[in-house]
């Protein structure tokens, strides 16, 4: 997924139709609307609230044909089938009124569907890369069994959080500010990294892990892994969340299995039960965003898992870690973050270009430091660290 | 349906690379040329965030999906357009 850079201060937005398409009943687009934002309410706590009138209103909605006063116009059947504004730009959503609109239909195109995909920009989400995600921008045709992608939805709770259980109080907390931890200042080589199924990055090191902002580390950590993952032991070689939302842990010749923090049934298992081709005591593991497979990462070698093959790991592999240009053998730790994939070694860490296929290019230079970006010590070195790789 | 045989010339690719953000905006007053490389590297770009191969071309996937309804936000905008993260 990929975050535009604004969102709506509030969790309860108002909008109107001001426009309605020609050939449906209005009753029947209200209702279709307003599923379509029920979307991205079964995910967060945002609401959104109809108003007619001459209210002012976050988004505002019209059906358009050719110019329509905004610069953007549109070309007609097929094409272009609608656009929106992302927040900072009013977050307003113009559908083409020349495209044949319908609902629960395999004719025509899917309001329900585009309005969904519309209103995410709306709320700050720009396109994704994922096939399957709902903001992936080509429309694919009706889908009577539509459901959010996980990408989508760890999309829109990096804007606006989790849905709570609870009512939330007026007016949000802003986020707590970013932290630094003496610990992983001075020593920041880590276990292990993953991503959690709601979209929050871990970090591992020894009994313990941080939660990470996208600056530093989440106020209230270290904790005791143990504490939040019952019967998961210390110094974890690797982990990584697959999309089935499910997280797995690797120690020695064993792996793990939880939904969130709960044991997802009868483990630890052996590494050459559940991941047959892989060796024991790896060093990292990730799901890669270069084409959503996992990779083992051990030494001078990486295995490529693909749990819909047989066999799941080709016997090409083992290959060598030195395809991955640019990226040193013996890595710590990997994982994907905001559309890259982060390799970590000691004290450093890379991000992999997936288009170009090795590190990318970017100034400061990789390998940068791990303390100083990923950790928010402000006393860390900031540019590229040292040549000795 | 995208029609099959689809043949898209490399200026309808650049006018659609540009307005989904792959190129800068082409202003059609001043003929800015545009070079082979650009245009390859932007087909490129496209193709990797398609999920299609990525052979810098325009064959007949590419033009299909080019051909394929969309949405008309950019899909490269914003401070994401050159790396999501600062990190």
């Amino acid at each position: 997924y990929a975050l535009q850079g604004s969102r709506w201060r509030t969790k309860n937005l108002t909008y109107k139709i001001s426009k309605y398409p020609t050939g449906l009943n209005k009753q029947e687009v209200e209702k279709e609307i307003a599923n379509a934002f029920s979307v991205w309410t079964g995910e967060t706590d945002l609401t959104f609230t109809r108003k007619t009138g001459h209210e002012n209103v976050h988004i505002d909605i019209r059906f358009e044909v050719g110019e329509h006063g905004d610069g953007d116009p549109f070309d007609g059947p097929g094409g272009t089938l609608a656009h929106a504004y992302f927040p900072v730009y009013g977050g307003d959503a113009h559908f083409d009124d020349s495209e044949r609109w319908t609902i629960r239909s395999y004719r025509g195109t899917n309001l329900f569907q585009v309005a969904a995909h519309e209103f995410g920009h709306s709320l700050g989400l720009s396109h994704s890369d994922v096939k399957s995600a709902l903001m992936a921008p080509f429309y694919r045709g009706y889908d009577p069994h539509f459901t959010l992608d996980q990408d989508d939805v760890s999309a829109i709770q990096a804007l606006y959080g989790t849905k709570t259980k609870s009512s939330v109080p007026r007016g949000s907390r802003p986020p707590p500010p970013a932290e630094q931890d003496p610990e992983l200042c001075k020593d920041p080589k880590i276990d292990a990294m993953f991503n959690t199924k709601d979209g929050e990055i871990i970090a591992f090191k020894g009994k313990h892990y941080w939660k990470l902002t996208d600056d530093g580390v989440a106020s209230g950590y270290p904790r005791r892994i143990s504490s939040t993952w019952k019967e998961l032991p210390s110094n974890i070689d690797a982990a990584f969340t697959y999309r089935n939302g499910k997280t797995y842990f690797f120690k020695g010749t064993q792996y793990w299995r939880y939904i969130n923090t709960t044991m997802d049934g009868d483990y630890p298992k052996e590494i050459s039960d559940g991941f047959t081709g892989i060796p024991d005591n790896i060093d990292a593991a990730t799901v890669w965003t270069g084409n959503g497979k996992i990779y083992f990462y051990k030494g001078t070698k990486f295995w490529r898992f693909d749990p819909a093959s047989k066999p799941p790991v080709r016997n090409s592999y083992p290959k060598l870690i030195q395809n991955w240009e640019g990226i040193p053998n013996h890595i710590n730790a990997a994982v994907p973050y905001k559309g890259y994939t982060y390799f970590f070694q000691d004290n450093a860490y890379y991000r992999f270009n997936d288009r170009l296929f090795k590190v990318d290019d970017a100034n400061p230079a990789f390998p940068r430091s791990t303390a100083y970006w990923w950790f928010g010590c402000k006393s860390a070195n900031k540019g590229t660290i040292g040549n000795d790789r | 349906a995208a029609p099959t045989d689809l043949v898209v010339s490399d200026t309808t690719a650049a006018n659609y690379l540009a307005q989904y953000g792959y190129l800068p905006p082409i202003n059609p007053e001043k003929g800015a040329f545009l070079s082979g490389d650009k245009l390859t590297a932007a087909i490129e770009e496209f193709q990797a965030f398609a999920g299609l191969n990525i052979t810098g071309e325009l064959n007949e996937e590419t033009a299909e999906l080019m051909a394929t309804p969309r949405c008309g936000v950019k899909d490269k905008v914003g401070p994401a357009a050159d790396g999501r993260s600062k990190r």
